[in-house]
């Protein structure tokens, strides 16, 4: 579930 | 994702819902910092310029626009409706955010995780939530009004800090990859200034309480 600059978290 | 973010990300949702109900409900937001939450409205706003370019999941997308919204709401209440402005206790809420601003992008600027416009306002967001309470504290020590300040609001604040923290510990021993450490650090002095105004709330709480008795 990694978006592309790799922050997932809110 | 892990049931300790959902849950942090859910109380972290509740806190801000619960303050611009009660703003909105009693028409006033004495003891409440506008410099706070216009911080608040800033980190989200630049958490998330990936909003449209990368799709993480609908929640993800749906969680950030409400986040969005709901700070700006609780800003333009307190900016813009013509009742609840007027008890912005404007004299008071003196805090110079302006330069914690500009620290927190200089600092971005030189710490983050890669040089792009998108991780240096990233890093940027994640340094200001840390010290975004601060005008609120400043307030807080100041006016010692916890009207609006309700403990609902102080619970999901605290809830929020904690699950996240608990969240990085599960991630650390749970996914070999997880290397966050510029959201962990400032997370973790997030929470020590939240604990400070969580002392502070408590005792003009406990103030309040005792004036508030038949003397």
């Amino acid at each position: 579930e990694e978006a592309e600059s790799g922050h997932d978290e809110l | 994702m892990n049931i300790f973010r959902f849950a942090g990300d859910m109380t972290h949702l509740i806190s801000i819902l619960i303050l611009l109900l009660k703003i909105y409900a009693t028409k006033s937001c004495a003891g409440i910092s506008l410099k706070t939450q216009e911080l608040y409205a800033l980190v989200f706003l630049t958490r998330y310029l990936d909003l449209f370019t990368d799709y993480v999941s609908l929640y993800n997308t749906v969680m950030k626009i409400v986040f969005i919204a709901s700070s700006l709401a609780i800003v333009w209440c307190m900016r813009r409706h013509p009742l609840v402005r007027r008890s912005y206790d404007k004299d008071l809420d003196t805090f110079r955010h302006q330069y914690v601003v500009l620290a927190c992008f200089v600092l971005a600027l030189l710490l983050n995780e890669k040089f792009t416009i998108q991780e240096v306002f990233w890093a940027f967001s994640i340094y200001l939530e840390a010290v975004a309470i601060l005008p609120q504290l400043v307030l807080l020590q100041r006016s010692g009004n916890v009207d609006n300040l309700t403990g609902q609001y102080v619970l999901f604040l605290g809830a929020y800090r904690g699950l996240y923290i608990i969240n990085w510990i599960y991630r650390y021993f749970t996914e070999d990859h997880f290397t966050r450490w510029i959201a962990c650090v400032s997370g973790l002095v997030q929470t020590g200034l939240y604990a400070d105004f969580f002392y502070y709330y408590y005792l003009s709480w406990k103030t309040n309480t005792k004036l508030k008795l038949p003397a």
